[in-house]
């Protein structure tokens, strides 16, 4: 459970990232 | 434009979003600006309610895609590239829809139309969060149209005159 939590974070992670790269947020 | 692609079907975790990203499919033709940031709006509200369940995540990512499409598609446009301009696009665009149904109202013209405008109105104003905190009047408008939409919604439905 300990990988799949990782995975599921980085997702998380990728998601935040791309959302601030949309709004020039980096 | 381009057609987006389509997204998967709505996790029921994001219901409350459903009103938003109906209004951003009705404005895709008629204000592209209105209907990006309807997904915008979605897209950071879904992050918060659940962005860790693999049917929500998959859902935001292809909302992501939709995002990421429309930048490229109106990358020219100002209100798309300055958010400043967007949200005085959308406080605009809001403020217009609210304007007309509240004349509507005023002249005792009841009708379907206008409890849309109402309700789309407070839906843009839910909208106007992404770019912070809502002022007193526009938290006073939504509050208003929403009302106002569901009682004349309700007065039409029991073949009552509103007031």
């Amino acid at each position: 459970t300990g990988s799949v939590a990782t995975v599921a974070s980085a997702e998380q992670d990728e998601l935040s990232q791309r959302l601030a790269r949309l709004r020039d947020q980096v | 434009m381009a057609a987006l692609a389509p997204l998967p079907p709505l996790p029921p975790q994001f219901k409350s979003l459903q009103h938003h990203l109906r209004t951003a499919q009705e404005h895709d033709k008629r204000d592209p600006v209105v209907a990006y940031y309807c997904r915008l709006y979605a897209m950071q509200t879904g992050m918060k309610i659940d962005s860790k369940t693999p049917e929500c995540r998959k859902f935001l990512s292809k909302l992501m895609d939709q995002l990421e499409a429309l930048k490229k598609q109106l990358g020219d446009n100002e209100a798309i590239t300055q958010e400043i301009v967007g949200c005085a696009h959308v406080e605009n665009y809001a403020l217009k829809m609210f304007l007309y149904a509240d004349n509507e109202d005023r002249a005792g013209r009841f009708h379907k139309n206008m409890i849309k405008s109402f309700y789309t109105a407070s839906l843009l104003i839910d909208v106007l969060t992404v770019f912070g905190e809502l002022t007193d009047e526009n938290m006073k408008h939504r509050k208003y149209a929403r009302w106002k939409a569901t009682y004349i919604h309700n007065c039409l439905k029991n073949g009552e005159t509103p007031q």
